[in-house]
């Protein structure tokens, strides 16, 4: 038996929000820990992988390990039954075929069930290296995701040059060129407002617009943003979730031919 | 420019 209990169920739509972008089907791995989901585009240039730890939960049981795969545009058609105050619940039984979402009003006076059928997926789960990031970018979330945007009107691709000073967004495109420049700023009155640098050596690194703006979507997740790179070698932009876990992003870069 | 994919950087057990 897995169950799954989110008072705070906007939690839940988000997080689905900020995925179904990149990904039409994935598994959702639900063991006694909690939830997590890895799982690549499907061109393979870009990967998400998430996790929501059992205690960030109301209510978590998980006798056994059940693997759900689903597909992520049925589940968001479900999620938008749910309201933003709704108290969230899955819910699927042993080596069952369907997953149940429970839908309830605060006040416990409406109460919504609703079933859907599961997906059986070939999914490889990747290994991930760990890795010493050259640069580490934390930065308001909502900065980012303006950035990718007006960027994006641009070029196709998004320059990231990270030095000590600041971190550097830069686009080319027929009409012209496009350069953001910020400042480390860990001097300000929120937390949640800090540019802040971490550096071991300058990176330049080339990425797809695309896939930058899904990301974004993960935007209401979180405050903050951090952006981690280092030569040749996946971006990594991850959301933390305050007491629950993270939504991680990986993108492949661009090369010179 | 050319586009990388993730499985040439992760690899599958």
């Amino acid at each position: 038996m897995f169950e799954a209990r989110l008072v705070q169920g906007a939690l839940l739509k988000k997080v689905l929000e900020s995925i179904k972008d990149l990904l039409n089907e994935a598994t959702w791995e639900c063991a006694a820990t909690g939830i997590s989901l890895q799982a690549m585009d499907s061109s393979h240039v870009s990967l998400v992988a998430l996790n929501l730890r059992s205690d960030g939960f109301d209510k978590y049981r998980c006798d056994r390990n059940v693997s759900l795969g689903m597909n992520l545009t049925n589940m968001a058609k479900i999620m938008k039954c749910a309201s933003n105050d709704d108290v969230i619940t899955i819910k699927a039984q042993d080596d069952a075929d369907t997953v149940t979402f429970v839908f309830e009003t605060p006040n416990q006076e409406k109460i919504s069930d609703y079933e859907m059928k599961l997906m059986n997926l070939d999914t490889e789960h990747l290994g991930i290296p760990d890795t010493d990031y050259s640069c580490i970018v934390k930065m308001p979330s909502v900065e980012f995701q303006r950035i990718c945007r007006d960027l994006s009107q641009i070029g196709d691709s998004v320059v990231i040059s990270c030095t000590k000073e600041g971190v550097k967004f830069s686009a080319a495109g027929d009409l012209g060129t496009g350069n953001v420049k910020l400042a480390q700023n860990a001097n300000v009155d929120k937390e949640e407002e800090a540019v802040v640098i971490e550096m071991q050596e300058p990176v330049s690194l080339t990425f797809a617009c695309r896939y930058l703006n899904s990301f974004t979507k993960a935007t209401p997740l979180a405050p903050q943003v951090q952006l981690s790179m280092s030569s040749d070698v996946p971006l990594v932009v991850e959301y933390k979730l305050e007491d629950m876990g993270y939504v991680r992003y990986y993108l492949a870069p661009k090369i010179e031919d | 420019m050319a586009q990388k994919t993730i499985t040439s950087f992760f690899k599958a057990p």
